[in-house]
């Protein structure tokens, strides 16, 4: 199997940011925020992501979350605004 | 099941709907059709009541459109996001969107315009996203034949929780008596003590012996804690046990008695998440291998080691040449293998790796 790039992960990063705003109210100001900050809260929304799809709930981006991601799918929300 | 929080559906049960305008990708009689019958799967089970309306705004608004569309909820292009519906309210609230990038049909190529609005008018009377996988409101679009389609019991549940239950005159449930001789599609077979039981929607066949007349009984009688409709069905002999598949969960039966235990996930057995229901099941004796079928797939699972094979289902077109590409029912009996296809039935010999009778699906049952 062809090892992951770092464009693979720049490229994942990005999808999972756009679900993440689209179905879980990720708020980002379109300003770059610190690594830590910016990172843990992404994690949060992935971990409920996860915790919501019955997936193994790790907040990472793991093959099972990104396949998911990718899953075609009704645009509203999954998590109360 | 989920409902919106805050939101306790409409207040009213006569609700009117409003097609603002077409897909290009479908007739404008074969949308009418979906947008109907996806209305119907929730007034069957409520006591709502949906009316056309043409020339004045409607409770329940249905447009297609591309990309931003004056909702603050842009459109993402072909796949992603395929449409949104707003919770009951005034204005928007109740309002259906659907992406017109898609591609529309009414069939299984593109996206399904009935399992697609049927899964948006329930947002539209106040469901939200259910976690159930076998849901109709669970967020994900997965296709099944929409002629198969029933209102699966999370959804049942959830939506007369908000409207009740429609009220029906009172009828005695007993199973009506077809003969065994017309053509019949059956949901799942399996064997259970030497006996042969045929599931086809409420009810069952039941073979005792080749030689005696086929009984016919509503599931409910035999178990009560079993579901209807189910999918799939199969024996495992070495434990005495029978399970049953609905959805992403599997029922156990031991005999007449369902397991306390039951229902338990079907991602237990080691399924991915992708998988949302099992349309065939059967045990093959001979190799101790059990078979799961799931579209065009199948998915060996070793019983003694409680693990799928692989991680990859097979075709069943490469595994089980003849058999098509789909089985909806399966059984093993005098070590051959027994695969249903709508009014058909494969005998397949595992050995020769080979089909060696083509029949009808009702050839056990003694007419």
């Amino acid at each position: 199997f062809p090892a992951e790039t770092p464009q693979d992960s720049e490229e994942n990063a990005k999808f999972a940011e756009e679900y993440l705003k689209n179905y879980y109210n990720l708020k980002t100001d379109g300003v770059r925020q610190g690594r830590k900050k910016s990172g843990s809260q992404i994690s949060e929304k992935i971990r409920q992501m996860q915790d919501f799809f019955g997936l193994e709930v790790t907040g990472r981006l793991d093959s099972d979350t990104m396949e998911m991601m990718h899953q075609p799918r009704c645009g509203f929300v999954d998590v109360g605004e | 099941y989920n409902i919106f929080p805050g939101n306790s559906g409409w207040k009213k049960s006569e609700l009117t709907y409003r097609i603002v305008n077409y897909t290009p990708d479908m007739a404008a009689a074969e949308v009418d059709a979906a947008i109907q019958r996806a209305f119907q799967v929730w007034s069957d089970v409520t006591p709502l009541t949906f009316t056309r309306i043409y020339n004045s705004v409607a409770d329940i608004e249905i447009s297609f459109a591309a990309q931003v569309h004056n909702d603050f909820y842009p459109f993402d292009g072909p796949h992603g996001t395929l449409a949104h519906a707003f919770a009951p309210n005034n204005g928007i609230g109740g309002d259906a969107h659907f992406d017109e990038d898609e591609t529309w049909t009414s069939g299984s190529r593109g996206y399904n315009l009935f399992l697609v609005a049927a899964h948006e008018f329930g947002h539209s009377l106040g469901l939200f996203h259910s976690s159930d996988p076998s849901a109709l409101m669970y967020p994900t679009y997965h296709f099944i034949e929409p002629s198969e389609f029933h209102l699966p019991d999370d959804d049942v549940r959830g939506i007369q929780s908000l409207y009740g239950a429609r009220e029906v005159p009172v009828v005695p449930e007993q199973p009506s008596n077809p003969s065994s001789c017309q053509p019949i599609t059956f949901d799942a077979v399996t064997t259970l003590r030497g006996e042969i039981l045929f599931f086809t929607n409420k009810t069952f066949w039941r073979q005792i012996s080749q030689e005696s007349q086929a009984e016919h009984h509503l599931i409910k009688t035999f178990w009560d804690a079993l579901p209807n409709h189910i999918q799939a069905a199969y024996e495992y002999q070495d434990k005495d046990q029978v399970l049953v598949f609905k959805g992403a969960k599997y029922w156990v039966i031991n005999g007449y008695e369902v397991t306390k235990d039951s229902p338990k996930s079907i991602y237990d057995l080691g399924f991915p998440r992708t998988v949302r229901r099992v349309d065939a099941a059967v045990h093959d004796e001979n190799t101790g291998k059990t078979y799961f079928f799931v579209g065009d797939k199948f998915w060996s699972f070793d019983e003694k080691k409680q693990a799928m094979d692989s991680v990859t289902p097979k075709k069943i077109i490469d595994g089980l040449p003849g058999v098509g590409s789909k089985v909806h029912a399966a059984f093993q009996k005098n070590g051959l293998l027994y695969f249903f296809d709508g009014h058909r039935q494969y005998e397949f010999n595992a050995a020769k790796k080979r089909v060696t009778r083509v029949l009808k699906s009702n050839s056990w049952l003694k007419c």
